[in-house]
């Protein structure tokens, strides 16, 4: 899985 | 954006809603915990600190502007106008044994160690535990009122939908977030014991629930 900063969820 | 997270997202604005109207209409917060109110402000202040710094849809900008309004209202109800009706002597969890360990952790487990990514992180642990100041409270009084009921209801629905959108995501996106998965799970496992007395008290009609 690829890890991620941006978070684009409530 | 699916199904799921449409849903989960709904379902957590009608919760926040129907509790702010309930304090309202009724001008009373008894039986309501401030405290779980303070930190479900404090999760969506440090989680959406990135209002500030990234724009990702006008739906997510619009949505988290609400979350914080509605939480800084309920809150402002029930310490200031409302006041009089806060049931501060039931209202005894204390919070400080959530947040400190909460804090302590996001330092430990997060994905960067940047400020923005801390705050998130810690908004993530803390959210997984916030209600726990109000279902201790139920506990106490020994009652709910059948509005509080449907309030929490909504809100443990709204992560239990998150947890299949992430099931989703993983499938259809590859998407997967650790932390904000076994938060959610937590989350949600500490209101099954509140789903079944919804459920079985709510088809009796009873219109309080007494858990044990």
């Amino acid at each position: 899985w690829r890890r991620h900063v941006n978070h684009d969820e409530l | 954006m699916n199904i799921f997270r449409l849903t989960g997202d709904l379902s957590h604005l009608a919760a926040i809603i129907i509790l702010l109207l309930k304090i309202w209409k009724t001008r009373s917060c008894a039986g309501i915990s401030g405290k779980s109110q303070v930190l479900f402000a404090l999760v969506f202040t440090t989680r959406y600190l990135d209002l500030l710094t990234s724009f990702i849809s006008l739906y997510n900008t619009t949505m988290k502007i609400i979350y914080i309004g509605c939480a800084y209202a309920t809150v402002y109800l029930i310490y200031m106008k409302f006041k009089a009706t806060y049931d501060g002597n039931h209202d005894t969890f204390r919070v400080e044994f959530l947040v400190v360990p909460v804090g302590g952790l996001a330092f430990l487990v997060n994905h960067d160690f940047s400020p923005l990514e801390i705050l998130w992180t810690f908004s993530i642990y803390l959210e997984s535990v916030a209600i726990l100041p109000q279902l201790f409270m139920i506990s106490k009084t020994g009652e709910a009122e059948t509005i509080t009921t449907h309030y929490l209801f909504f809100l443990g629905l709204y992560r239990a939908l998150y947890l299949i959108n992430w099931i989703w995501r993983f499938y259809f996106e590859g998407f997967f977030d650790m932390i904000a998965i076994v938060a959610g799970v937590v989350q949600t496992i500490l209101y099954c014991d509140f789903f079944y007395l919804y459920v079985t008290k709510g088809e009796s009609g009873s219109n309080k629930i007494n858990p044990a």
